[in-house]
């Protein structure tokens, strides 16, 4: 199993996160990736270098990157994360 | 209660600070990029 998480192509910060992730109980994977979304989005807002459309777009970007990122590492059970234009789900 | 947890135990686990440090750090770079693009 490990070896299957090991994806050379991935770069190590990416890889570290995968493990992270698979280290998660699946119920707990999107509830947990959108709390570390929001601390990101804190954080970015926090350092106050972007306003507006710009600040809009980053945070869009964040979602979407976590919203991927069961898919990408390979998730058993969890695909995506529906944090956004999605029907309000479970996660909401 | 309002917000991503709807599960108790999911809620426990983020607040362990460090947790999921590598995706926070992941995600936080992809922001970058995106900024600065």
């Amino acid at each position: 199993f490990e070896d299957d998480m090991e994806n050379p192509q991935r770069p190590p910060l990416l890889q570290q996160c995968c493990n992270e992730l698979h280290q998660e109980e699946p119920l707990c994977v999107c509830p947990t990736l959108k709390g570390a979304s929001k601390a990101v989005k804190q954080q970015v807002r926090q350092q106050g270098q972007m306003q507006g459309q710009q600040m809009q777009h980053v945070i869009s970007r964040i979602y979407q990157t976590a919203t991927h990122l069961p898919r990408v590492c390979n998730i058993p059970q969890v695909s995506v994360c529906p944090f956004q234009k999605t029907t309000p789900g479970p996660y909401y | 209660p309002a917000g991503p947890f709807r599960y108790p135990r999911c809620r426990k686990e983020f607040q362990q600070a460090q947790h999921l440090r590598a995706c926070q750090q992941w995600l936080h770079k992809q922001a970058r990029q995106s900024g600065s693009g």
